[in-house]
């Protein structure tokens, strides 16, 4: 599977939130 | 931060700047048993996972690669990351690991997990070594942002990478041997296999971030 595929929460958390965001 | 101007001394502020914050996990009232004792510690990797990623984030150079480069950096380095956050908490208390202001584990509790005893054993004999060997916190923050920054197998090439790199050597300079052997002493290899172990006897189950980063790695294994 590609990267993209495999890393969804880690994509979205490299490109938009920040940790306090997320949790 | 311009990498251009900085400083050896602005470099180490920056990273002392993106340090995460302590991340809590209460522990249970019962005692521990092996499902538990499991349960605390992947929901602390996981949560401190996504702070790791907003660490990673504030190493200057990191955000400038491709997005594939980033990835395949943190898929290379999160267990040794995680290690080396949890020995430099431990390094004042001999026989004890300290996985979270609220999670300190005496050696013989890794007794209840199968397989646990040996890693704690290889955990609490490298903190011991950063203990000998007297690992700054300056020290510290610089081995670990080298453990990202050098973590891919493959190479990844970017001018402020290697301008990071250039920083990371004046203060990594004044010991270089033992700074060296921080970084040998750090290896993900048991943690892992042990992870994956555990996850796939269904002793834990694992979600969420970590559950992409371990999937990561068993792929690339194959």
């Amino acid at each position: 599977s590609s990267l993209t595929e495999r890393h969804k929460i880690l994509h979205r958390l490299l490109q938009e939130g920040s940790p306090s965001d997320i949790t | 931060i311009l990498l251009s101007t900085v400083s050896p001394e602005q470099f180490v502020l920056t990273l002392l700047e993106a340090e995460p914050p302590n991340v809590l996990v209460s522990r249970p009232s019962k005692p521990f048993t092996e499902a538990s004792m499991m349960m605390s510690l992947t929901k602390l990797a996981d949560k401190e996972l996504v702070h790791m990623i907003g660490w990673a984030k504030k190493i200057p150079g990191f955000v400038d690669l491709s997005l594939y480069d980033q990835v395949r950096l943190l898929e290379s380095c999160w267990m040794e990351v995680l290690m080396i956050g949890l020995m430099w908490r431990s390094i004042d208390h001999p026989g004890k690991l300290i996985f979270a202001p609220d999670l300190v584990l005496d050696r013989d509790e890794g007794k209840c997990v199968e397989g646990i005893l040996e890693i704690f054993d290889m955990l609490l004999a490298m903190t011991s070594r950063f203990r000998e060997l007297k690992l700054q916190h300056k020290e510290y923050l610089c081995v670990k942002a080298m453990i990202l920054l050098n973590s891919s197998e493959y190479a990844v090439a970017s001018d402020r990478l290697s301008r990071s790199h250039d920083c990371l050597v004046p203060p990594c300079a004044v010991r270089p041997g033992p700074l060296t052997c921080f970084l040998f002493f750090v290896h993900s290899n048991k943690g892992m296999e042990h992870l994956l172990s555990m996850k796939c006897k269904n002793v834990v189950p694992v979600y969420d971030l970590l559950l992409e980063m371990l999937n990561a790695h068993t792929l690339r294994g194959q």
